[in-house]
């Protein structure tokens, strides 16, 4: 592999020389434009969730209307993406969702 | 619904794992 060697674009990436003891995993380094590393359709779909206060969540159907226009195919994305980091979870059935974060 | 409770620990666990 190849060592950089001139370093230029670079920012703190790793110091091999010192015990890193403190560096070790983190995670997610650049993109806090968004919250929670999310896109805002992704954002914005949670928090459309988030501010369903049913028991049931928020239906897909409510969710698309809501999201006027935006695709199927992203809404869909966004909430496998939202359920898989544990923000959402489906309720009744798989077309209802509910925040974790909401109560 | 015991369902919905199982599915809101899960995503809890899964939330929780992500920001550990």
């Amino acid at each position: 592999n190849a060592q950089p060697g001139g370093g230029g674009s670079s920012l703190t990436l790793s110091t091999p020389g010192r015990a890193s003891s403190d560096t070790g995993g983190s995670f997610s380094g650049g993109n806090d434009m968004h919250t929670n590393g999310l896109t805002p359709h992704q954002s914005q779909i949670l928090n459309l969730i988030r501010s369903c206060k049913g028991s049931e969540g928020m239906g897909f159907e409510d969710l698309k209307s809501r999201l006027h226009g935006m695709n199927v195919n992203t809404i869909k994305q966004a909430l496998e993406f939202l359920s898989n980091e544990g923000h959402i979870y489906s309720t009744v059935d798989d077309d209802h969702y509910k925040s974790t974060d909401g109560d | 619904l015991d369902r919905i409770q199982k599915n809101k620990a899960a995503a809890l666990q899964r939330l929780a794992a992500r920001h550990v």
